[in-house]
């Protein structure tokens, strides 16, 4: 409850004039996106939670035919993804992107995931090996000096069949066999 | 031309000019001029202390003069083509890029712009714009959002309640658009879905602009005593972000149905999934 009541406290001070149009003090601006920050990062602790429900359950018994008990996960979002920038992403070998659909009917997306190489691959929750496409990431966004990251590909694929109001989860996974680098078609 | 570039899936197709424009697009075997570039207006450095003469700033959008400006009459460009998507980048200049994709069967293009920063070294303040022109002959009329429920009809240099004289063509034809502008005539409908809220117009028949990004030096004297300029690790901010083009062409539109596709488009873009990610060390079988 503290963490929502933040994020409500946060919302309620967004609902300012100058906050909605952009009209205020510099330094002000600075405390909003701060606040946000925060208050995302608490909501945070909530949503690991419920996920952790949704797609465990509340059993800490192992489940049948596992020796593992039931894993609770960190689930991370990636507040920079708008500049193609996810620390997951970029630096793990192995990890699982879980999506939740916030539309009343089902849906289908395509998802691009910053990654620094081109050999993933991508489970779907039968296992079933998803169709790949990595795309370069512009050469403008790459050369910031200040946007720290290993990225070089956005790597695509297709979310398809996203429940209503529900989630689905990718195991992706670096391989062995690199896939075809993006090459650009030639001039004209 | 068999010079130009293209790239698109069965519903929608953009062809690019030898200078690297967008030059014209195909729906359904139909085929529109429409053109889109990046521009400026210069914003207006006032006298504060008289109310309509005040400066651009965070308030209000007064450009200096009619005069728009170009970056560019040449785009560099690179096509990238796969399965999944194909993509035009495109660099107007050391501040402006773009990348436009039509994914697999998806019925729109998207136009991920990369703005900033903004160039002051001239102390002119800049208001950079999108535009989008085509041979839709709209007769002054657009249609905006109202905060992205219904639209709302535009009839340029016009108010429905009162007689109104514009004396500024520009600021006073620019609506709020939080969602989606549009424009159609009675063969040919174009919306723009956008994913943040911003400044749009219609100037002249056929054609919707949108603005992305502004600098300006001089405060409006509106009450935040401060100039538009914002900066981070001592430069000015760069803004990313994109725009969904939808077209119908036919020669009778149907426009209640191509205003229902839009809506479906306008729903996917602005709720799209949540995404979270893990890091794990389980095997895919145990993670399963």
């Amino acid at each position: 409850l503290p963490h929502l009541g933040f994020m409500r406290e946060t919302m309620g001070i967004m609902q300012h004039h100058d906050a909605v149009t952009g009209t205020e003090k510099q330094k002000v601006a600075y405390d909003y996106a701060k606040r946000l920050e925060v208050a995302f990062r608490a909501c945070g602790a909530n949503t690991r939670a419920a996920l952790n429900l949704l797609t465990t359950g509340n059993n800490p018994e192992p489940v049948e035919g596992h020796t593992r008990r039931p894993v609770k996960f960190q689930f991370e979002s990636c507040p920079l993804l708008n500049i193609s920038l996810c620390d997951v992403s970029e630096e793990s070998d192995q990890f699982v992107l879980t999506l939740y659909n916030p539309l009343s009917y089902s849906t289908a997306e395509y998802i691009r995931v910053p990654v620094s190489d081109n050999n993933f691959q991508i489970l779907d929750h039968k296992g079933v090996i998803l169709e790949t496409q990595y795309v370069p990431i512009p050469a403008n966004l790459i050369d910031l000096s200040y946007r720290d990251s290993q990225a070089k590909y956005e790597m695509v694929f297709l979310a398809d069949e996203l429940p209503p109001l529900g989630y689905r989860s990718y195991y992706i996974k670096k391989t062995n066999e690199p896939s075809l680098k993006p090459i650009p078609d030639p001039a004209n | 031309t068999s010079s130009m570039t293209r790239i698109g899936n069965e519903h929608i197709r953009l062809n690019f000019d030898t200078n690297g424009f967008l030059a014209a697009v195909t729906v359904e075997g139909m085929t529109r001029i429409i053109s889109q570039d990046f521009l400026y207006y210069e914003g207006a450095v006032g006298n504060n202390l008289e109310f309509q003469n005040r400066s651009s700033g965070a308030y209000i959008f007064r450009p200096l003069n009619s005069t728009i400006k170009i970056v560019t009459t040449k785009v560099d460009i690179t096509v990238y083509r796969g399965s999944l998507v194909e993509e035009v980048h495109q660099v107007f200049n050391d501040w402006i890029s773009q990348v436009v994709r039509v994914y697999r069967h998806k019925n729109y293009a998207e136009f991920e712009w990369l703005v900033g920063p903004i160039p002051i070294d001239d102390d002119v303040g800049k208001e950079v714009i999108t535009r989008f022109e085509t041979d839709i002959k709209s007769e002054g009329i657009f249609f905006t959002d109202s905060n992205g429920r219904e639209m709302i009809k535009r009839l340029r240099n016009h108010r429905d309640t009162w007689n109104v004289d514009i004396v500024e063509p520009e600021a006073g034809n620019y609506y709020p658009i939080t969602t989606k502008i549009a424009l159609e005539d009675n063969r040919a409908r174009l919306a723009i879905l956008t994913d943040r809220a911003q400044g749009g117009s219609s100037l002249k028949d056929g054609s919707l602009e949108l603005m992305v990004h502004r600098r300006l030096l001089h405060d409006d004297a509106f009450g935040v005593g401060e100039a538009l300029n914002e900066t981070a690790y001592g430069q000015g901010l760069i803004a990313r972000g994109t725009h969904y083009l939808m077209a119908g062409f036919s020669q009778k539109i149907d426009s209640p149905t191509q205003e229902a596709l839009e809506r479906f488009a306008q729903l996917e873009t602005t709720l799209p999934t949540w995404k979270f990610f893990s890091k794990t060390e389980y095997t895919f079988e145990d993670w399963m």
